[in-house]
């Protein structure tokens, strides 16, 4: 650390107390600071590389999107994160994320905890399964909006001019050693060559689940040619936890804030 | 005690004088101005608290804070007479209660917040009344 404090180009921000906290002090700012924040104690996320993967990119962008002023320090620290990564994806954050985000006091993002790729024999289908813990959610949270999202790449090469049809459902009941009981939420017909983020809205799972998290089974996909052949989700070019970083599957929640969280007069 | 406490108030209302020797106009126009009351920069820095681990963005708020000597509120609707009215029925409901308006926040802006929870997931909150654009005398 600096002894002085900076803005985004490194000059000294004028007439800013310019010193040191001393240990006492820096332990009491950081309690008053966290109680402001309505955090209980400081969060110690265990993040080997998930700092740099998809969910924080796309979360920064949100926040880019709402932090205007502070756009160009934004930009800076969005470049930096883009910069550790080879490709630069398209866009994350769509019109529709930042319509949704206009009536949202909170946007969590969620890591995949588990992926299944259940390559079964033939003639049952081939799926991929996906599972979230929405247990982090702040008591009595009402979910406004929420996104599964996925990123496909282009598989031209091996489906020439070929469409899939991409299917999303909600996991409702799991049988041992059978195909679980689906819900459909949303099918969508898709070019082999195209590429991106492709969103799902999962707004009433995600209701659900937040309300009876034991209906919380996760979601399964699963992937069909034009002419009805089931093919591994993989092979259509959806990446999966073996994908690269900033492309890993996420889900994200937009919340309204409930009880509004009062500072204690200091 | 309450008893002598209440010998002196006795004096001091048997000498009208003493309470009309209250603040006068002038007084309240000739504070300092270094003491007057204003906004004052305060920023925090998450670096600085060694939180940069966890929080995302933004780097630091220009939090800030209202400190001052508040002079006589004379502004729009708060003129002189008003103020003595304002005076007058505080002086009724408490008498020993002297008012004196208080240097404080009029304007307060929000700040978004990027960051980590313990599971690694991330969340971006806005959090109401962060930033002290602007003091007041209330």
């Amino acid at each position: 650390g600096s002894n002085y404090l900076f803005d985004g180009n490194n000059d000294i921000h004028p007439n800013f107390v310019h010193r040191r906290l001393r240990t006492h002090e820096k332990r009491e700012m950081q309690k008053e600071i966290l109680s402001i924040l309505g955090l209980p104690h400081r969060p110690r996320p265990h993040l080997s590389h998930d700092k740099y993967n998809s969910a924080p990119l796309f979360m920064l962008d949100l926040y880019n999107t709402i932090s205007n002023e502070e756009k160009t320090d934004m930009e800076g620290i969005l470049d930096q994160y883009k910069s550790m990564f080879t490709t630069q994806g398209p866009p994350l954050a769509t019109f529709q994320d930042s319509t949704f985000l206009n009536d949202a006091d909170m946007v969590m993002s969620f890591v995949n905890l588990v992926e299944y790729d259940r390559e079964l024999s033939p003639q049952r289908r081939h799926h991929k399964e996906f599972k979230f813990n929405l247990s982090q959610i702040p008591e009595g949270e009402a979910v406004t909006a929420s996104e599964f999202r996925l990123y496909k790449e282009c598989v031209s090469q091996a489906f020439k001019n070929e469409t899939f049809l991409i299917t999303v459902y909600q996991v409702v009941q799991e049988r041992p050693g059978r195909d679980a009981d689906l819900f459909l939420l949303e099918s969508r017909k898709l070019w082999a060559a195209e590429e991106g983020w492709l969103e799902f809205d999962i707004t009433a799972t995600s209701n659900l689940w937040v309300m009876s998290p034991h209906h919380n089974l996760g979601l399964q996909i699963s992937v069909e040619t034009s002419n009805g052949r089931s093919i591994s989700p993989k092979e259509a070019g959806l990446v999966g936890r073996d994908g690269a970083l900033e492309k890993q599957p996420f889900m994200v929640a937009f919340f309204k804030v409930s009880e509004v969280h009062i500072r204690s007069v200091r | 005690s309450t008893g002598k406490r209440r010998q002196q108030n006795r004096n001091r209302s048997t000498q009208p004088q003493e309470a009309a020797k209250g603040p006068g106009i002038s007084d309240y126009n000739s504070s300092d101005q270094k003491t007057a009351c204003r906004k004052h920069e305060l920023y925090v820095s998450f670096r600085e608290l060694g939180w940069q681990d966890w929080i995302i963005a933004p780097e630091g708020y220009a939090a800030n804070y209202c400190d001052g000597e508040c002079s006589f509120p004379l502004n729009a609707h708060m003129n002189a007479t008003n103020h003595a009215i304002v005076q007058t029925l505080v002086h009724l409901m408490n008498p020993e209660n002297v008012p004196k308006p208080c240097c404080a926040p009029t304007k307060l802006h929000a700040i978004s917040v990027l960051y980590f929870d313990d599971n690694s997931n991330v969340i971006l909150k806005k959090y109401k009344n962060m930033v002290v654009r602007a003091c007041g005398c209330h």
